[in-house]
C-alpha cells in the first residue's frame, strides 16, 4: 500500500513546495502513481501543478467530511500525478479542528482508504508547527525535511526535530525521517558550503547525496502551472530532482 | 509618541526578518531610538541582533503579564536599537490566547506604555496570518510588507491584502501599509522584472524606490548575530538597507 511522505519545515521559504511538487512529478514520470496533498492554505502546490479546487471540493471541506474523496482528487497534466487542491478556506481548518476530539488524526482517517491507489502520497505543509502540520506528521510514514543552505534554516532544524520526536512518542510511533534535502545550493557561496558539512557531519546518511541547486528556472515554472520537468526538462533544477527521485526509489529498495 | 510598524506576509522566507533586523538597526545608527519586536517562535529577529532571551524573561511571557517591561527590553550592539526576544515557547501563546477576551489587542495593550520611549517600534512576525500575526496588526500604525520576486509571493499577496483590510474595517481602523518593499532581487533574471514591473503597476507609489538586491552578505550576518552595517558596511545589502532607511524617514515626513 503506498507510502505516505510529509514535507514539513516551519522556517519560510525554503523549498518545501517546490520539492513535493517536482519530486512527486519525478516519480509520476517514472510512472508511479502518486498524490500530492496541499495542506497550506497558500495552495502553491495546487498553483504548482496549475489545478485550481473546484467550486466546493477542496481539501478543507474534504478533511472535515463535508466533500467525497472522488470529487476533491484531481488530475494533472502527468499520468500519473493526481492532487488534493487547497483554498485560502483552509485557515479555518486550525482554529475548527482545535475544539474536535482526536483532532491530530483527521488527516491520517481520511487518507486511509486512498492508501491503496496510490504507490506515494506527499503531503506540502504551511510554514508552522500548528495543528495541520501536526495532522500531517500524524497521517505520515515518513518525513522529508528541506533544508535552505541559510544561517537562519539551520538554526530552526532543532525545533522541528524535537515536534518529530514528539509526533513519534505519542500520535505517530512509526514516523520516521524520510530523509534531509539541501535546497537553493550556490556552491560559489562559502555559507553554503558551511551548512552542507554541518548537515553532513550531523546527520550523515539522514542527508540525501541529491543537492537541489539554485536555478531560476524552478521558480520561473510555478507562474507556468508546471512542474519543472514539463516546463524545463534541461534545466539544472529538473536534473536535480530527477536524481532526487532516483534516490527516493533506491531507499526504498533499502540501498 | 513611536510609530509602530508591523513586517508581516504569510509567505514564508521572503525577508522579514532580514528587513525588519537591517532596517532596525540603520534607523538606530540614524539615531532614531528603535525597538525590535520579535513575534516569530522561530526568534530569528533575536538572532539576527545576538541577542538571546534571558532567563524567565521573553517576548510570551511579557506579552502574558507574566514579566513587567524592564525586565525584557534588551540593549544590542547598537546605542539607539533594543529587543524584545522571543523563545520556542512563544508557540504556546497563540493556544493561550485563543480563549481569552479581547485575544486580539493583547500586544497593542502591552506596547501603548513603551510608546513614549522610542521614536519607531518594528514587529517582526512568523509566517502565517494567525493570532500573533493579528495581534501584530491591531496594534500597529503601519505595515511595512516585503515582497520576494517571486512568482508564489506575488501569488500570496492578495490574502495577505485582505487579512490587512478585515483588520482595518474591524480592529484597527488607522492601520494604513507602510509600503511594499521588493526583496532578493536578482535583477539578471527575467522574472525578477516581471515581478517588479507588476508590483508598481498595481501598487505604485506604496512600492519603494529602493530595492534589496540578492547579496549573500546578509544571509551570512544573522551567523555572526549583527545587522549587516555591523558585519559588512560597504556591502551592497548594508547599502541598500541604508537607502531604505532614508526613504523610510522622508515618508515620515510627509515627501
Ligand atoms: N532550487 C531553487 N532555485 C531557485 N528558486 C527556488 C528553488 N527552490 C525554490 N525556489 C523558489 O524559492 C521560493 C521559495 O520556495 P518554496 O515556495 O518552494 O518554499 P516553501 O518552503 O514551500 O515556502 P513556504 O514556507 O512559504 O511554504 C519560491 O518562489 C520558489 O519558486
Ligand atoms: N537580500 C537578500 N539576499 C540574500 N539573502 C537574503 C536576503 N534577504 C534575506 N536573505 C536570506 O534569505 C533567507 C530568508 O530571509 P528571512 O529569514 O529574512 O525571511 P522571513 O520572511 O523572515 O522568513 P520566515 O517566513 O521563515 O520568517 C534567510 O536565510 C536570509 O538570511
Ligand atoms: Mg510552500
Ligand atoms: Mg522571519
Amino acid at each position: 500500500t503506498g507510502k505516505v511522505v510529509t514535507i514539513a519545515n516551519q522556517k519560510g521559504g525554503v523549498g518545501k513546495t517546490t520539492t513535493a511538487v517536482n519530486l512527486a512529478a519525478s516519480l509520476a514520470i517514472a510512472e508511479r502513481k502518486t498524490l500530492l496533498v496541499d495542506l497550506d492554505p497558500q495552495a502553491n502546490a495546487s498553483s504548482g501543478v496549475g489545478v485550481a479546487a473546484e467550486g466546493e471540493s477542496d481539501v478543507y471541506r474534504w478533511l472535515l467530511g463535508e466533500c467525497e474523496t472522488p470529487a476533491v482528487v484531481q488530475p494533472t497534466a502527468l499520468d500519473f500525478l493526481f492532487v488534493l487542491p487547497a483554498t485560502p478556506d483552509l485557515i479555518g481548518a486550525e482554529i475548527e479542528l482545535l475544539n474536535c476530539a482526536e483532532r491530530e488524526f483527521f488527516l491520517a482517517r481520511r487518507l486511509s482508504p486512498l492508501l491503496a491507489d496510490f504507490d506515494y502520497i506527499f503531503i506540502d505543509c504551511s510554514p508552522s508547527l500548528g495543528l495541520l502540520t501536526v495532522n500531517a506528521l500524524t497521517a505520515a510514514d515518513s518525513v522529508l525535511i528541506p533544508l535552505q543552505s541559510e544561517y537562519y534554516a539551520l538554526e530552526g532544524l532543532g525545533q522541528l526535530l524535537s515536534t518529530i520526536d514528539r509526533v513519534r512518542n505519542g500520535l505517530n510511533p512509526g514516523l520516521d525521517v524520510e530523509g534531509i534535502l539541501l535546497t537553493m545550493v550556490d556552491l560559489r557561496t562559502t555559507l553554503a558550503h558551511q551548512v552542507e558539512a554541518e548537515a553532513r557531519g550531523h546527520f550523515g546518511e539522514l542527508v540525501y547525496e541529491t543537492i537541489i541547486p539554485r536555478n531560476v528556472r524552478l521558480s520561473e515554472s510555478p507562474s507556468h502551472g508546471r512542474p519543472i520537468a514539463l516546463y524545463d526538462v534541461t534545466s539544472k533544477g529538473a536534473q536535480a530532482y530527477f536524481s532526487l527521485a532516483e534516490e527516493f526509489i533506491a531507499r526504498q529498495n533499502g540501498s
